[in-house]
């Protein structure tokens, strides 16, 4: 499994138009000038993977996450994130060889979720990732100014880090 | 549960030995405080760089404290791995030489899981495989791609508004 | 109290605007919170960077946060002066573009001040009139003189013990 | 007033000889690899001025910024810096064109403090910086990875730093 794309539409500074960000198997570098958009593919993708803590998507709250960023354009009514998976060794427990999550926010706070087009719970998603050991449930996603907190964790917080994780 | 908890323990810190040394050529490696008492107690992190005298990992440098985090996330995902990882800007305070090595052994587990980094290093970018360009333009982020990292000439700002 | 207060409050922002504009083109700007109730409210650092719409600073970029961190320090230290200052990496989140205005605004400032960097970048260390090369041999740190920064070639480790 | 010389003996990394850093007026940049002794150098510059916390001087205790990097050489038995500061404008209220600060540390924990080679008590010499707005009230000795941490003061700490300076 790897991701092959990342689909945004209304998505933070990722503009209110449909922008695709293709990326390879193997090592993927993502580089550019400061505030242009960077941590925010990174938010993207958390956020498709279920990600519910506004904090962590820094941003005061969910409906925060709607691309607002013009004055011309009307702020658009959602912000949609799609990620396209490879799936050619079915490590996602589903017979085909290309998988796309997708999670769509409203304005209302309420998100869609929709597995290959068709719409899904939450939790179906969640599990499947959890098959997949996709989930971020914690350390394969390293935000930006994260690597000097767990620097400076103490010998306990060291422990329960291995504790969670078996 | 003490079982559980003492295999996944010295999995990592025999992972972690490797990756440290790999990075800096000392040795870093894990330690119980109290075997005993395992759940009420810490877990330390010692290092030996090179040319220095053995030390905990709380009073070494900016850098240094980086190297040892790093390699003790790395030693954790070799453990319980996944099938990508995102890592952004961990390289910040790392010198030259210590962002071209984490370069590397990103480069090499890049053949079992997929990798992605946000830097602004050129050392660093240039040993990806394949590069993605971020700009702002008129108020929202735009996207380029290259195949290589020596194609980059990355617009700082085109004409705004 | 307040009178005292609200004075320091204009000549920072003052200060503020001049620094963050130097620095990003764009505009930055103290705002307080209750100004019937100052000593119980906070103060806001707003921001306008280039081709972006205003924005408060805690939710702008990590290098874009530095910035406004960076501008909030020199206001105050215009206001408060001091006759030497030093900044310890504070650069390391920054790109070239910001570093260096960075830079050319800390070079200005020194004709009144001492002022002294930290730095892993080059493009930094170009900018200084004098630079210090520290390097490790024999388990213990050394120091460099340089005339100018061109002559930099710091040996990375001096043979070991 | 400008520092002209940082001499250390026996301080953190610095090593147990003599060590003279010379500094120049104007702009200087200290660089070198991770590990070298860049941060211990402010340290020492914090350490001369008069700081006291083990915490901001990174170390467990005081007695712990005596050099221990040699196994053959003996632990020196005291940690000594030395600030040597060009005064020809007389910012600090001392008739002299050149002024010398130093502090030397004991094992033992207790300091001996000397202004111009003359032993002096630890209030006469933060009496005096403070006249010449040396003192390192904070915002004059910006420490590595403090930057992040005044990026993210909420309002409130915004205000309360604004109302120390007054
Ligand atoms: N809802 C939104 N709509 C439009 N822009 C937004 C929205 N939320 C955040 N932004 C803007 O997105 C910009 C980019 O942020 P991001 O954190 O992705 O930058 P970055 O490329 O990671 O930069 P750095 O190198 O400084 O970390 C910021 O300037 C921020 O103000
Ligand atoms: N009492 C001591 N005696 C000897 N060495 C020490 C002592 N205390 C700390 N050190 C060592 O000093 C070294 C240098 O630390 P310092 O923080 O100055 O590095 P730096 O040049 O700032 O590096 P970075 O670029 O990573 O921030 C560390 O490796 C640390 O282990
Ligand atoms: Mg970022
Ligand atoms: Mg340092």
């Amino acid at each position: 499994v790897y991701l092959r794309k990342v689909e945004t539409r209304g998505f933070k500074s990722l503009g209110a138009k449909l922008l695709s960000t293709p990326v390879e198997k193997g090592f993927v570098a993502i580089t550019g000038p400061n505030g242009s958009g960077k941590s925010n593919l990174v938010d993207a993708i958390l956020f498709a993977l279920g990600e519910n803590s506004a904090k962590t998507l820094r941003v005061p709250n969910l409906s925060a996450l709607i691309y607002d960023g013009s004055v011309e354009e009307q702020k658009p009514s959602s912000a949609k994130v799609s990620l396209q998976f490879d799936n050619s060794d079915r490590r996602i427990p589903i017979d085909s060889d290309s998988v796309t999550l997708s999670r769509e926010l409203k304005q209302n706070g309420e998100s869609i979720y929709s597995l290959n087009g068709k719409h899904t719970q939450r939790n179906t998603l969640s599990d499947l990732l959890e098959n997949a050991l996709i989930a971020s449930r914690g350390l394969n996603v390293v935000l930006q100014g994260m690597i000097t907190r767990i620097a400076d964790l103490v010998p306990d917080e060291k422990r329960k880090l291995i504790e969670q994780m078996v | 549960k003490h079982r559980v908890f003492m295999d996944a323990f010295e999995r990592i810190d025999r992972e972690l030995r490797v990756i440290f040394n790999k990075i800096t050529e000392g040795s870093g490696w894990l330690e119980i405080e109290n075997q005993d008492a395992i759940f009420d107690s810490g877990i330390f992190l010692m290092t030996q760089f090179p040319g220095k005298l053995p030390r905990d990992s709380s009073s070494v440098s900016g850098g240094e404290k980086t190297i040892c985090a790093l390699s003790f996330i790395l030693a954790i995902q070799a453990v319980f791995p996944s099938p990508f990882y995102v890592f952004d800007e961990v390289d910040a305070h790392l010198d030259s030489k210590y962002s071209g090595k984490l370069a590397d052994i990103l480069a090499e587990r890049s053949d079992r899981s997929q990798i992605i980094i946000v830097s602004l290093k050129d050392n660093v970018i240039a040993k990806a495989s394949n590069v993605i360009g971020v700009y702002m333009s008129q108020g929202s982020s735009r996207i380029l791609r290259y195949r290589s990292a020596m194609e980059i000439e990355i617009p700082n700002e085109q004409p705004q508004q």
